[in-house]
């Protein structure tokens, strides 16, 4: 596996956050969780209406999505498991090529 | 143009250097290979000098790619537009004319610690690799160190964060390197192209502050026709506009400062997708990715030739 299947069960999911409120309480658990947020570039950005893309390793995902629900915050899965995602965005020749 | 160099599939920084260095010696009419310095790591920092020599004075256009090491598609975005240039240049009049009248400096990869480090360990690195005795995070983001307003909004003081702006402007020599370039050959460049991933939209300045720059009406012009011609590719739509607006305000970045510093004509591309694959776009996908970009930047810099003083 790439980079030794360390992004195996790791998940991407997109949040928008509809209140100040919910904004401020995403920033506050993406800096609890150390998200890596794929977009915007910083957590500063976050505000009502900004399209966030989270990716969460896979050890933090149940707490994340568990304190998403509860807050009732709404988020959908950009890629399920990003270990498998790379396997798949990569070709033959590629994967051949860096092992 | 280069024997074996597949253009649709990612490749590794040895891997473009030595395309850099093949292209260097089989197409000396038109490519010039040059080192404008070292990385924090060491590594030489390559650019392909592209354009029919000639004594007369020309002007320039600069691209960079691969300023933030986990966007891939960028520097696959840098070799397709130069296999393009040598494939079409006899074939096609505006490429014809495009390397006749100018010269393009194309910077492949930018950050080079940090693309080499995003194959070898990290894939969804985004910074440099340079370190700080006083820190225990290494990194600052290349797009944030530049002289123009910086570290303010949209940029952090803390090392950890991805947009670290570093302890002070061209902290990194990456930065450094591409600035005094520039700073050299200002009075002949007359654009400046950053390439970067994801969100689909064509960027003019100001990032740094919500204001209309002073060439507005050539700038936005280019921009219009540039994602309409992007678009009747293969249907996908772009923003444009100015970037504190279209995406978000941020200070300390490259295509602010290379406006700020006397380019006329200063466009951040961020290529596909808007999500669905983020930073993982699929290497089928670059090249109808790279077809659809390619258009639009000859369409940029034809508009600029003929339109704009």
């Amino acid at each position: 596996h790439l980079y030794n299947n360390r992004y195996a069960g790791d998940q991407v999911i997109r949040l928008i956050p509809k209140t100040e409120e919910e904004a401020y309480a995403l920033k506050k658990i993406y800096h609890q969780f150390r998200v890596d947020l794929w977009q915007p570039s910083s957590i500063s950005y976050i505000s009502e209406g900004t399209v966030t893309d989270v990716h969460i390793p896979q050890n933090a995902s149940q707490a994340l999505l568990a304190f998403l629900q509860q807050a009732n915050i709404q988020y959908k899965v950009l890629i399920e498991d990003l270990q498998k995602a790379l396997e798949r965005s990569g070709s033959l020749q590629t994967h051949r090529n860096r092992r | 143009s280069v024997p074996g160099h597949n253009y649709e599939v990612y490749h590794s920084l040895e891997e473009i250097q030595n395309w850099m260095r093949h292209l260097n010696k089989t197409h000396s009419g038109l490519i010039q290979m040059f080192s404008i310095g070292k990385s924090y790591e060491g590594r030489s920092l390559y650019v392909l000098k592209l354009g029919r020599r000639s004594r007369a004075y020309k002007r320039a256009v600069w691209m960079d790619c691969g300023i933030h090491a986990r966007e891939w598609i960028s520097p696959a975005f840098c070799q397709w537009f130069i296999k393009e240039a040598l494939l079409t240049h006899r074939s096609d009049p505006a490429m014809r004319k495009m390397l006749n009248h100018l010269y393009f400096y194309v910077m492949p990869v930018f950050n080079v610690d940090g693309y080499h480090f995003s194959w070898t360990n990290d894939r969804f690195w985004r910074k440099t690799r340079s370190r700080n005795s006083r820190f225990r995070c290494r990194g600052v983001d290349a797009n944030r160190n530049w002289r123009v307003k910086w570290c303010d909004e949209g940029a952090s003081m803390h090392p950890c964060e991805d947009t670290y702006c570093g302890p002070f402007p061209e902290s990194e020599p990456e930065v450094k390197a591409v600035a005094n370039f520039l700073r050299k050959h200002k009075k002949h460049i007359r654009a400046y192209l950053s390439f970067h991933a994801y969100a689909q939209m064509l960027l003019y300045p100001y990032s740094y502050k919500y204001a209309t720059i002073p060439n507005f009406s050539c700038v936005e012009s280019a921009a219009y026709k540039a994602v309409n011609a992007l678009r009747s590719v293969n249907g996908v739509r772009y923003r444009y506009g100015p970037a504190s607006s279209t995406l978000y305000v941020s200070s300390g970045n490259s295509m602010d400062w290379a406006y700020k510093n006397g380019i006329p004509y200063a466009f951040a591309f961020e290529l596909r997708d808007t999500g669905h694959f983020g930073f993982l776009l699929p290497e089928v996908l670059i090249k109808p990715t790279c077809t659809e970009t390619m258009l639009a930047v000859k369409n940029i810099t034809m508009h600029l030739l003929k339109k704009c003083p």
